[in-house]
């Protein structure tokens, strides 16, 4: 993985290699673990980073769940890399991984992001069929149970934001949902979508300001703080409902009920006029200044165990 | 593969609450085929959307007559996918090689 362009855009196929190359040259750190099948039959594969213990408390980052949101599935390989480069040579992410084990799916919705290499670069949504309707697939970022079905979604199948016939009814939502209920010690959870530069945290779907929301407001500003401090890039954050539009059904609405403290959601770059199009240059500079935000949490979870 | 050819994005700043409003507005209308990247959000951040050459006439129009300042920020998304694609297939040749 040394010889991996990390600053190039890459298949399923290629990705899926390349994870299986890291878990092959890292075997006493990283682990694959499939958490299911996508609604097309791909496999939900999830890097696990332990340095041992079993069942001990965790962070879970994932990218691509918007499937046309390729910096993010890009960044994610990265971070991959990163923590296996990093481990015994960087003191703050060894002392993460020395207490915390962290669990990270590059590409969540890997129907959708087929469909993006093979069809129609601009699919955002999973590829399940919505009976009675000619449109397809169900938002993601919709299908959670947390204020699902309510404003700030929608419920006809041929809109970008649909939720879907009822919550978890996306195999690729469900199957996280399924894996964090059983490990039942995750402590962080973020989730990674491009683009417009906002950290954000819970909520999306209430108004009703989040119990831990002075915590959360003051690591989003450490993390962001942090993450600018490379390239300078602008950051806003707050939360989801203040700070963009009401969204109801959201992953981290979900993460943060469910007793998640730390739950997040990045929306990366781009800063400049290609939206999701972002050049393949800007891969790496994005990735290297998300990983300080990411470092920020990261490590506030290992030293604010609750 | 689905063509981009003649489709635009454009970045809406919308001046105040009334004029997301009216972009809110352009938002149900699904026979336009609108697809926002940025939606309409609290911050008056820019809002971009995807217009597809059928209804990037009416689309102007309708913003300029309501003095919703806007600009073109992709001239045609199908050129600029057609770039990221050669470069993904330059990259994997090399790789090849």
């Amino acid at each position: 993985t040394d010889t991996f362009n990390y600053a190039a855009y890459h298949t399923l196929a290629e990705i899926n290699e390349f994870i299986d190359l890291l878990v092959a040259e890292n075997p006493n750190l990283v682990s694959k673990i499939q958490i299911g099948n996508s609604y097309e039959g791909r496999p939900l594969n999830v890097l696990k980073f332990s340095t041992g213990g079993s069942n001990r408390p965790a962070i879970w980052i994932d990218t691509g769940i918007h499937s046309r949101e390729w910096v993010t599935q890009a960044s994610g390989v990265w971070f991959a890399k990163k923590i296996t480069d990093d481990y015994g040579q960087d003191e703050k992410l060894t002392a993460i991984l020395d207490s915390l084990d962290i669990f990270l799916e590059i590409v969540t919705n890997p129907d959708g992001f087929a469909f993006t290499h093979s069809s129609n670069r601009l699919w955002r949504k999973t590829r399940s069929i919505s009976a009675g309707s000619s449109c397809v697939g169900v938002d993601p970022n919709r299908n959670w149970d947390a204020g699902f079905g309510l404003s700030g979604a929608s419920s006809n199948p041929c809109s970008e934001t649909y939720h879907g016939k009822f919550a978890n009814s996306e195999v690729e939502v469900k199957s996280i949902v399924d894996f964090v209920n059983s490990h039942g010690n995750i402590k962080a959870f973020i989730s990674i979508h491009s683009y417009s530069q906002l950290l954000l945290y819970p909520y999306g779907y209430t108004t009703t300001q989040a119990a831990h929301q002075p915590e959360l407001d003051a690591l989003a500003k450490a993390a962001v703080n942090n993450l600018s401090s490379l390239y300078g890039t602008k950051y806003k954050y707050g939360s989801i409902i203040t700070t963009i539009y009401q969204a109801s059904g959201g992953t981290v609405d979900w993460t943060y009920n469910s007793g998640i403290k730390y739950s997040y959601t990045f929306e990366l770059r781009d800063t400049g006029f290609y939206g999701f199009l972002l050049p393949a240059r800007q891969i790496i500079p994005t990735a290297q200044e998300t990983w300080l935000g990411l470092i920020t949490i990261m490590d506030y979870t290992l030293k604010h165990p609750y | 593969k689905e063509d981009f050819s003649g489709h635009q994005v454009l970045r809406i700043l919308a001046a105040n609450e009334a004029q997301v409003e009216k972009v809110r507005e352009l938002e149900k209308l699904e026979h336009l085929q609108l697809d926002f990247w940025r939606g309409p959000s609290r911050l008056f951040l820019p809002i971009d959307v995807r217009v597809p050459f059928s209804s990037l006439q009416s689309v102007k129009v309708f913003l300029e007559a309501n003095g919703v300042k806007y600009s073109i920020m992709i001239e045609d998304v199908q050129l600029l996918l057609d770039e990221e694609e050669k470069e993904m297939f330059a990259f994997r040749s090399r790789a090849r090689s």
